[in-house]
């Protein structure tokens, strides 16, 4: 789902 | 990016500076637990894979590598160059008890059942406990040092700046993620005794010692 595309964050 | 999630990550980049400076000046890792930095270590090395396969942004990036190597630079100078100051016999906490259940829970709870999604989950995970070894050891040698509760605020600051970063990013982007919530929530609350006495000595000038 979308979660492993937006790792975003440190 | 909001100023939540800015102002955790420069927090958490000087609670690292702050550690890396204490040891190389004090040319001493008393009262350092190698064990947590081992972990710390490997929670940014699983995390940070990506630096080579995805490019957000040359903060994220430069971050990402910042806290790599001071990390690893850390458990460098704990273990090797001021091995003679570290303190094994308090710094005793049995690792295995965390990174079992850790990496066992990684693959059965993640967004994903595919490799990095499963190293990013177990980092993730581990970050929530990896400071359990260090508060473990103060508890066995009944004190810190002032510098390294110093460490230990912005460390715990950290991840409790992240958690406002994720109501916002809710309320204002209908993003969440339960699992870095979750482990986020757990990392926090462990470190709330050590708020407590932190702003009830240490800021008041005392010494942090146990039992309080």
């Amino acid at each position: 789902d979308d979660k492993t595309a937006t790792k975003d964050e440190l | 990016m909001n100023i939540f999630r800015l102002a955790g990550d420069v927090s958490h980049l000087v609670a690292i500076i702050i550690l890396l400076l204490k040891i190389w000046k004090t040319r001493s890792c008393a009262g350092i637990s190698g064990k947590s930095q081992i972990l710390f270590a490997s929670v940014f090395v699983t995390r940070y894979l990506d630096l080579f396969t995805i490019f957000i942004s040359l903060y994220n990036s430069s971050m990402k590598i910042i806290y790599i190597s001071c990390s690893i630079a850390t458990v460098y100078l704990v273990y090797f160059k001021f091995k003679a100051t570290y303190d094994g016999n308090h710094d005793t906490f049995r690792v295995e008890f965390l990174v079992v259940p850790v990496g066992g829970l990684s693959f059965l709870v993640n967004h994903d059942f595919s490799p990095m999604e499963i190293l990013w989950t177990f980092s993730i995970y581990l970050e929530s406990v990896a400071i359990l070894p260090q508060l473990f050891m103060i508890s066995k040698t009944g004190e810190a040092e002032t510098i390294t509760t110093h460490y230990l605020f912005f460390l715990g600051l950290y991840r409790g700046l992240y958690l406002i970063n994720w109501i916002w990013r809710y309320y204002f982007e209908g993003f969440f993620d339960l699992i870095a919530i979750v482990a986020g929530l757990v990392q926090t609350v462990l470190y709330c005794d050590f708020f407590y006495l932190y702003v009830t000595k240490v800021l008041k000038g005392k010494k942090l010692s146990l039992p309080a």
